[in-house]
Formats: C-alpha cells, structure tokens, sequence
C-alpha cells in the first residue's frame, strides 16, 4: 500500500509538471533530433539571425513600431534587448514554477512565509534543471523550443554576458548523461523546492516530512524506470550541491550586470528573488 | 512580506493570472 500511494504522488507530480511547464523535455528532446512534425527551430548563430530572431522571441509583445525601432539600434544594445526578454522569460517560468510547488501536496499548508522562503531559495535551482533538456552540447533551445540558439553565439557576446551561459552548458551535459524522464523531472524539481535547509526558514519539521516523502517517491521511480543505472538515485541528489553554486555564481553576475550596464534594470519579481539570496 | 510583495501575490493568487 505504501508504495501505491507514492506511485500516486509521483503520477500527481507528473500531471502537474505537463499541465504547468510548456516545453517538456520529451518535446525539446524531439526538436533537437530533428523527430517532430513540427518545422525545424529557427537558429541563432550570429548578430545578424538574432536580430532575425527578435520578431521571434518578442513576437508576443513587441509592437511593430518597437521592432523598427529595434532593427535601427546599434549592436552595443542587442545584448541587452535579448537579456531583457530572457527577463521577461524568465519571471514567466517563476509564475509556472509557482503553480507547480503550489500543486505538492501539503505545499500551502505550509506557512506562508515559509513558502516564499522556499521559492525565493529554490526558483533559480528549479530554472537551470529545467533549461538542462532544452540544452545539447552546441547550444540550446529557447522560445518555447521556436529558437535554438547557438552556445558558440552565446560565448561571443560581450562581457558579462557572454559567462552567463557558459556554466549551465557544462552542468547540463553532466546532468543530461543521467537521462532522466519528465516523470523523474517533475519529483526531482519538488524535492529541490522541498529543501529545509533554506535560510529563515520558521517551520522546518513539516517541510522535512514532505521532502521525505517526494524522496522515498524519487528513489522508487527510479530504481523501477532506470534498473540498470547503477546509483542513479544518489547521482542525483549529488546534483543539487552543483546547483547551489550555480545559483551564488548566476547572482554575482547579475550583480555585476547591475553595477556596469547602465541601461540595465531587473525584472522586479526577480529582484525580489535575487536580493539578500545568498 | 513587502519584500516579497509579487511571490506572496503569486502564492496566494490560484489561477487568475498576475500582471507580471
């Protein structure tokens, strides 16, 4: 009986995870390989295909005068329209990433400042294991997979730009060797929002319940989906040390992006998220 | 709670969607 109700969870996760994220990495994995009906993303390779792709990329909110606009501005500030709306991206993906945490059960009976404590510490985390299935080792999908855009594009922007990327590459080549499925996704992405580690947390028992719980989840799916991976439940969890520093490097540069760019402003809910993190 | 005036709205706010 007690692993049918795990069973359950993990299948409650699953259907929340394809209900709440657009791009599952079934879907990116098929895009890569060329295996969808769908035609081919568009690619960005250089200055001249990304300012191609803008009319892509803001096609759902940029009117036709700021795209003229756009396509006349110097180079100097394509950089920083592109970042603008992985901003834009971005804090779209903490709202989906919001719904999700609020989809665990037992998640909303937790304190309610404990829950911002949990998203503020564990969004950023949640975001680079979700970017790692849009990734191959070239480049990576962007635009709800419309885009792939290039990791040798992505090294040649401008300073600091072009070391944002950089350490996701290398961490999701590493993480995409474990092959995971959306199912094993969806459980490892609620036991990093689960982590009662987090700084000021008030209630830490409850939340170690729920981890528990999506862990014992985790460590059945996987030694039933993946028999032949040796470990792979531990290799897993080694992941989540990766991430933390990760996280501390992402916010530097941010940080960095904040004091040299004087054109530069941050999304306001990822300003909420990023300051006093870490 | 200020601080984080959008998560609260977003942990509070089921399914109508918040002016981002």
């Amino acid at each position: 009986p007690e692993s049918a109700d795990l069973r359950a969870l993990a299948r409650h996760l699953y259907e929340s995870y394809l209900k709440y994220f657009p791009l599952t990495k079934a879907k990116a994995r098929a895009i890569l390989s060329g295996k969808t009906s769908d035609s081919a993303p568009f690619v960005i390779h250089d200055m001249k295909s990304l300012l191609e792709g803008e009319q892509m990329i803001n096609s759902r909110q940029m009117p036709a005068q700021e795209l003229r606009r756009a396509e006349m501005s110097v180079m100097h500030e394509v950089e920083l329209r592109f970042f603008h709306s992985c901003q834009s991206r971005s804090a779209e993906a903490v709202s989906e990433v919001t719904e999700f945490a609020k989809s665990i059960p037992g998640f909303v009976s937790l304190d309610l400042n404990d829950q911002v404590t949990l998203l503020k510490y564990g969004v950023i985390e949640v975001l680079i294991i979700m970017i790692a299935p849009l990734m191959n080792k070239d480049g990576t999908l962007i635009s709800y997979g419309q885009i792939f855009m290039t990791r040798e594009f992505l090294k040649s922007l401008r300073k600091p730009f072009c070391e944002m990327m950089e350490p996701k590459f290398e961490f999701s080549v590493r993480f995409n060797a474990l092959e995971l499925d959306d199912s094993d996704m969806a459980l490892f992405l609620a036991v990093i929002i689960l982590s009662g580690d987090r700084p000021g947390l008030l209630n830490v028992k409850p939340i170690e319940d729920l981890q528990e719980t999506v862990l014992h989840a985790l460590e059945l799916q996987l030694k039933t989906s993946h028999p032949d991976s040796l470990q792979l439940f531990a290799k897993v969890l080694q992941k989540m040390t990766d991430l933390r520093q990760l996280v501390t490097d992402h916010v530097q540069l941010i940080q960095l992006l904040k004091e040299t760019e004087v054109d530069w402003c941050l999304h306001p809910l990822l300003q909420e998220i990023m300051r006093d993190l870490y | 709670k200020e601080k984080h005036k959008i998560l609260h709205r977003l942990l509070q706010n089921s399914s109508s969607p918040v002016d981002l």
